[in-house]
């Protein structure tokens, strides 16, 4: 594990009694590699070490009695407050019903997580209602009929057209027109470069006038977090994020990346294909399942 | 190599180098082998770089040489497999509808009996594709529906199989389980099924890719790797490191969500997209 790496690496350090300069390199190098195989984007690597190495000159290290395990403190420390930092909870409509719209890349866990998330607001006495707005993949709407149908949730469907937009609009009227006080709408995978397709959830946004709209990001992305990120930030501005997968053996440093570079929290985590509630984000949780 | 200002000397090159190919993907230990393999060639031009980059990149993405698809035999029975959400259902789409293209029948099995609408979705794809399709009741045995496919494959004479499974996590050691059972049905029924297992990667995987192909290959040893969703921009190069530590060489690669966004995998091309 990192933390062995580095009491390692710094365990004669008690009896020099200072960090030197090679001591400090190869701490650092430990730290950046543990993060790069954890999938955090290199960027935010090299910002991130450079920010415990400036934490590690200080006394806390060169006064401690096991210097490795205070850099290991450090790294902790560090990584879940930059984890942590800001609110991640769902934000709900004065007036009901609060929208909730659900975007992200192709395959990410969008459809499941909104399910969940409809059973979760009705575990907590909510009357939520889903809508169907991928009317692109293959039997889309189907797939969310039959997990409506799986956690009671009614489910909206606008068959027949291929206009998300309508389809957006057209649960509205029907969450309104039943008085559900939550609609959360599933939308189709996009890629952040196809524009016709960004525009379009542009457009069902500008439809809705959604007060959260969370991007769903699978654990074991790469780098490429970074990038899809930063366009969906742009474009349709996120204020939550669901990270699904977790229950695999992904590192999850996507999350990391994300939060540093457009400062959105992690709302929500998904572990598992089952429907059941999502859990919510555990910062200190994560950075050690990201150190390894 | 876009702005790349080869000097030997250069140490900030190299650096830059190694950042290209980490964000591509390849992870740390790949980049560094990269890396030496590179020096090694001792380049003297922005062309040598280039040149040895694609011809170091291809090598690994191909460990076994021409990545070409085993359909000899007849029927021919392609299990298709990988973690959840990667592109598996949608790629059998487009391949079903390449191969009846190249004036083969072909027959898609069904065997996601777990997740909603997995066989609604199939079906989808096999008509427009051209395809017969062979399905069960919700929850029914996988293992089961692979078998009835092949089976009518014999019966009515049909050239190719194609199974979908569900998806599942490496981890998930039951279903590990499940799959390597569907293998061993399979090679009962029919005397050197399945002839190719593809296991399909997101090109948005970071380094899990690696252990997915450990442990899938550990599984139900797969003969190739389809690499989907290229068409985004994630560079796909966890597949070097799947090459050079699992064996697994890249067949085919995903390009979109339509049914001809499928194409052979060129190795070259995969290295200049990489490194450029
Ligand atoms: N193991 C695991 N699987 C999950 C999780 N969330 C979703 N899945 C699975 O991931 C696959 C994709 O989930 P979907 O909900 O269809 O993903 P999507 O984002 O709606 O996909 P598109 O609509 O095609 O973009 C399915 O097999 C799900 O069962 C999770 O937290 N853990
Ligand atoms: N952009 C792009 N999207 C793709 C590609 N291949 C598949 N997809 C999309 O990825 C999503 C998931 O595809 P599926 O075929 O359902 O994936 P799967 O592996 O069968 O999913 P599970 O059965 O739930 O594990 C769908 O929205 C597809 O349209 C590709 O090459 N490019
Ligand atoms: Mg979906
Ligand atoms: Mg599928």
């Amino acid at each position: 594990s990192l933390s062995d790496k580095l009491q390692g690496v710094l365990s004669d350090l008690r009896r020099r009694g200072k960090l030197s300069e090679a001591d400090l390199k190869k701490a650092l190098r430990e730290i950046r590699l543990a993060l790069l195989e954890a999938d955090v984007n290199f960027r935010v690597v090299k910002e991130f070490v450079a920010r415990v190495r400036e934490r590690a000159l200080g006394a806390e290290v060169s006064k401690s009695l096991t210097p490795g395990q205070e850099v290991v403190k450090i790294v902790h420390e560090e990584l879940a407050d930059l984890m942590g930092k800001g609110s991640s909870k769902l934000a709900f409509a004065g007036r009901p019903p609060t929208v909730i719209l659900l975007c992200g890349l192709q395959g990410s866990g969008k459809t499941t997580a909104s399910a969940k998330l409809a059973l979760q607001l009705r575990k907590e006495g909510k009357s939520p209602a889903l809508a169907a707005c991928d009317l692109a993949r293959p039997a889309a709407i189907d797939q969310l009929e039959q997990l409506g149908c799986q956690i009671q949730v009614p489910t909206y469907a606008l068959r027949g057209t291929g206009d998300a937009v309508a389809a957006a609009r057209h649960g509205l009227e029907q969450a309104r027109a039943q008085g559900r006080d939550v609609l959360i709408l599933d939308t189709a995978g996009r890629l952040h470069v196809d524009e016709q397709l960004m525009d379009d959830l542009v457009a069902v946004r500008q439809t809705v006038r959604p007060h959260d709209v969370l991007l769903v990001l699978d654990a074991m992305t790469g780098q490429d977090a970074v990038t899809v990120a930063e366009a969906f930030a742009r474009r349709v501005a996120f204020d939550g994020v669901i990270m699904t997968k977790l229950d695999g053996d992904a590192r999850g440093g996507a999350a990391l990346s994300v939060k540093a570079v457009t400062g959105v929290p992690i709302t929500f985590t998904s572990s598992g294909e089952k429907l059941e509630p999502l859990e919510a984000f555990h910062p200190a949780r994560m950075a050690s399942r990201i150190l390894g | 190599l876009v702005g790349w200002r080869y000097n030997p000397d250069d140490l900030d090159a190299w650096e830059g180098l190694e950042d290209i190919l980490i964000a591509a993907d390849c992870g740390m230990a790949t980049t560094q082998e990269v890396v030496e393999a590179l020096e090694r060639r001792h380049p003297r031009s922005e062309e040598d770089v280039s040149t040895g980059l694609e011809e170091i990149v291809a090598a690994l993405a191909s460990p076994r040489g021409e990545p070409t698809l085993d359909l000899s035999a007849r029927p021919a029975v392609i299990l298709v497999v990988g973690v959840n959400g990667t592109g598996k259902t949608t790629t059998i789409g487009k391949l079903a509808s390449r191969l009846a293209a190249s004036g083969r029948s072909v027959i898609v099995a069904a065997a996601d009996t777990y997740r909603a609408a997995a066989e609604e979705q199939l079906e989808v794809w096999a008509r427009r594709a051209g395809a017969d399709f062979v399905g069960s009741s919700r929850g029914g045995d996988p293992a089961a529906v692979a078998f009835d496919a092949i089976e009518a494959a014999q019966a009515r004479g049909r050239d190719v199989v194609i199974v979908d499974t569900a998806g599942r996590l490496h981890t998930q050691t039951n279903l590990m389980e499940e799959l390597a059972k569907m293998r061993r049905v399979i090679a009962a029924k029919l005397d050197g099924a399945p002839h190719e297992t593809l296991l399909v990667v997101d090109a948005t995987t970071g380094q899990n890719g690696v252990r997915q192909a450990r442990l899938f290959d550990e599984a139900v040893s797969v003969t190739g790797v389809v690499l989907t969703k290229l068409d985004g921009t994630a560079k796909g190069g966890a597949v070097l490191a799947i090459g050079n530590e699992v064996g697994l060489p890249v067949k085919l690669v995903g390009v979109g969500e339509h049914l001809d966004d499928l194409q052979p995998f060129d190795a070259r091309d995969f290295a200049r997209a990489l490194v450029g």
